[in-house]
């Protein structure tokens, strides 16, 4: 479970 | 990036073109939800907001800009340009029992409880369910243009591309968001009903019930 800060999907 | 993904947002990106253009250039959105557009809007603008806050990469920034701007124009030709020619009486899905729940959701089960994030979770769960007033409106009227269903066909494949995107980031990346996966499987688990008829019917036009 890698939180992700930055979403990088549309 | 990878194939499933790029070839996802491309076909996100064919739909939202197919539908803009077949109402510019019918010059009428009979058969079209206006509800569900308007929750589109909604969904690119509260997931978007980080255009303003990061740069990922010229390709994202774009798209997002495209699909933002395609959608207010869809929006826009609805309910101002074309409104003589938008049927409201069949669009009459109560979109506030999707908003509602959706927002409560958000505030919920997110990933870190800040402004950016709230938002984003909720897009992410809107989007999932936004095409209900569409569908809604299909059953009632019990037919689609053909046109409507190509543009269904791409809306609901993008998805539908995303989920194997998510397992090859998963088996190559090691990350994977659980809640954009789980969001995303009831996108999709909407659009089987949609997407069986769509295969098995010879495209002359639709009339059929969700």
């Amino acid at each position: 479970w890698q939180r992700r800060a930055l979403h990088d999907e549309l | 990036m990878n194939i499933f993904r790029l070839i996802g947002d491309l076909s996100h990106l064919a739909a939202i073109i197919i539908l803009l253009l077949k109402i510019w250039k019918s010059r009428s959105c009979a058969g079209i939800s206006g509800k569900s557009q308007i929750l589109f809007a909604i969904v690119f603008t509260t997931r978007y907001l980080d255009l303003l806050t990061s740069f990922i990469s010229l390709y994202n920034t774009c798209m997002k800009v495209i699909y933002i701007g395609c959608a207010y124009a869809t929006v826009y030709l609805i309910y101002m340009k074309f409104r003589a020619t938008y049927d409201g009486n069949h669009d009459s899905f109560r979109v506030e029992f999707l908003v509602v729940p959706v927002g409560g959701l958000a505030v919920l089960i997110n990933h870190d409880f800040s402004f950016l994030e709230i938002l984003w979770t909720f897009s992410i769960y809107l989007e999932s369910v936004a095409i209900l007033p569409q569908l809604f409106m299909i059953s009632k009227t019990g037919e689609a243009e053909t046109i409507t269903t190509h543009y269904l066909f791409c809306l609901g494949l993008y998805r539908a591309l995303y989920l194997f995107n998510w397992i090859w980031r998963f088996y190559f990346e090691g990350f994977f968001d659980m809640i954009a996966i789980v969001a995303g499987v009831v996108q999709t688990v909407l659009y089987c009903d949609f997407f069986y008829l769509y295969v098995t019917k010879d495209g002359k036009g639709y009339r059929f019930s969700i």
